[in-house]
């Protein structure tokens, strides 16, 4: 465990945490993408399949248990608790053009062909581009609140975060692991843009409106 | 490398 791995499994976290409250607090979730959550939800079920049969440490474990309620969680509130004010209207991306792809592209290429290694696969995969629901939902309504813009930051962060320790690990370690770091590379960009947003604009106090 | 497949990471 390096710093960078660390404080990536601590950005995600507090990801995780800010959207649970946002949504507890106000009673709302009006501008989250419940389809990016539900992508979400598929990555960890799909990943952490080995809780069950690889122990790895008690920090792992709690990690994933906890990653995995919150998911849950979260889509229980949205299609359920709070369901009222769920943005469907402008939540309109088709998950299945995530889904179906990276699912074959995780059965094309893996490093080896049994079906946890494919499931973690394509987790890893579909991961990259599970935020699209969210990006798209945020584009169609041209704002984000600011409680959404920390979340996303703090999301988009921990990818990134995993990218340093990929390298670290590569030069310390001599451990490297392609899958996971092209599709890392390819999550964080995709929040290249609203990175510069969020800096330009909400760190200045100002709400994340896009050009119209 | 034989730790690849030893998924240790979240």
């Amino acid at each position: 465990m390096n710093i960078f791995r660390l404080l990536g499994d601590l950005s995600h976290l507090l990801a995780i945490i800010i959207l649970l409250l946002k949504i507890w607090k106000t009673r709302s979730c009006a501008g989250i993408s419940g389809k990016s959550q539900i992508l979400f939800a598929i990555v960890y079920t799909t990943r952490y399949l080995d809780l069950v049969n690889t122990y790895i440490s008690a920090y792992n474990t709690f990690m994933k248990i906890i990653f995995l309620s919150a998911s849950y969680t979260t889509v229980y509130l949205m299609y359920m608790k709070f369901k009222a004010t769920y943005d469907h209207n402008h939540d309109t991306f088709r998950i299945e053009f995530l889904v179906l792809p990276t699912f074959v592209l995780a059965l094309l290429i893996n490093h080896e062909p049994s079906v946890v290694e494919v499931l973690w696969t394509f987790s890893i995969y579909l991961e990259s581009l599970a935020i699209l629901p969210q990006l798209f939902l945020v584009s169609k309504t041209g704002e984000a609140e600011s409680i959404t813009s920390h979340y996303l930051f703090a999301l988009g962060s921990y990818r990134g975060l995993y990218l340093l320790n990929w390298v670290y690990r590569y030069y310390a370690e001599d451990h490297y692991d392609l899958i996971a770091i092209v599709a890392g590379l390819v999550q964080t960009v995709l929040y290249c843009d609203f990175f510069y947003l969020y800096i330009t604009k909400v760190l200045k106090g100002k709400k994340l409106q896009l050009p119209a | 490398i034989d730790d690849v497949n030893l998924k240790d990471e979240l």
